[in-house]
């Protein structure tokens, strides 16, 4: 294997961590192909169209607070995440879990209609439009589409979930070495599978090339949160899950 | 580590 890295420790290293992921996912495969062709009917849509602002914020920060959780749970049960010091398991999540929901996302969007699975169906952009954002919500669709082109199974969603969280990248990490050492391990990893799994020589390279997408998405939800929180402050102090101001706000 | 009390208790406890 690579830098020293045996195939076996490399098969390791890929059976935890989809281990992990599946043992961690909100849905299964299963779940969801059987919910992929229930839509909320137009009422419906037109039901959460006609919420008030504040109200439904707060209903997607309750649904990204509960996904989070699930991702934390992810992050605990890869090999050597346990291992790195507080600080920097800490800022890790802090950094990456919402790039992370945002990547086991893709698994709940339906690309041939553009929906996203919400309050138990699945509905278009226009289900969020009273969010007030329609940039970002756009943009999160965007992703989830271009991610659904790639076709990954659910062995690649994992792997990229876990080289996504821990990032080399994130400032402030008392140890990047370690981290450095068990991403490069990831990706190994992940190119390993995708070699078999792609006849396409630039898949891994169209995944990576999907990362600082990622990161710009986050960028813009802190920025539509701190607009938001100027019009409601009290909503956010009062009403949004504690997690979800802790990692946010 | 006071600012990220509830990711801190959840790193905390065990995997169930």
């Amino acid at each position: 294997g690579p830098n020293n890295v045996s195939m076996g420790e490399l098969d390791r290293i890929a059976q935890n961590i989809i281990k992990s992921h599946l043992e961690t996912c909100q849905y299964t495969t299963e779940e969801l192909q059987q919910l992929a062709w229930q839509t909320h009917s137009y009422e419906e849509v037109k039901m959460f169209q006609g919420k008030p602002r504040d109200v439904l914020w707060q209903q997607c920060a309750i649904q990204i607070t509960h996904a989070i959780q699930y991702v934390v749970e992810f992050a605990k049960r890869i090999s050597g995440f346990m291992e790195l010091c507080q600080n920097d398991q800490i800022l890790l999540l802090k950094s990456g879990c919402l790039e992370v929901v945002l990547v086991r996302m893709c698994r709940a969007f339906n690309p041939l209609n553009n929906t996203v699975l919400f309050e138990g169906k699945y509905g278009g952009m226009q289900m969020f439009k009273a969010l007030g954002c329609d940039d970002l919500v756009s943009a999160v669709f965007d992703f989830a589409k271009s991610l659904c082109a790639l076709q990954l199974t659910e062995e690649e969603i994992a792997l990229f979930s876990a080289a996504v969280l821990i990032s080399t990248d994130r400032p402030w990490l008392m140890e990047p070495r370690k981290v450095q050492k068990l991403q490069e391990k990831i990706y190994f990893a992940l190119q390993h599978i995708m070699q078999k799994n792609h006849m396409d020589e630039d898949a891994l390279a169209k995944l990576i090339s999907r990362i600082p997408t990622l990161s710009a998405l986050c960028t813009l939800h802190t920025e539509e949160l701190q607009a938001f929180q100027q019009l409601h402050p009290e909503t956010v102090n009062v009403l949004f899950p504690p997690l979800y101001k802790e990692l946010f706000n | 580590k006071e600012k990220h009390k509830i990711l801190h208790q959840l790193l905390q406890n065990s995997t169930s």
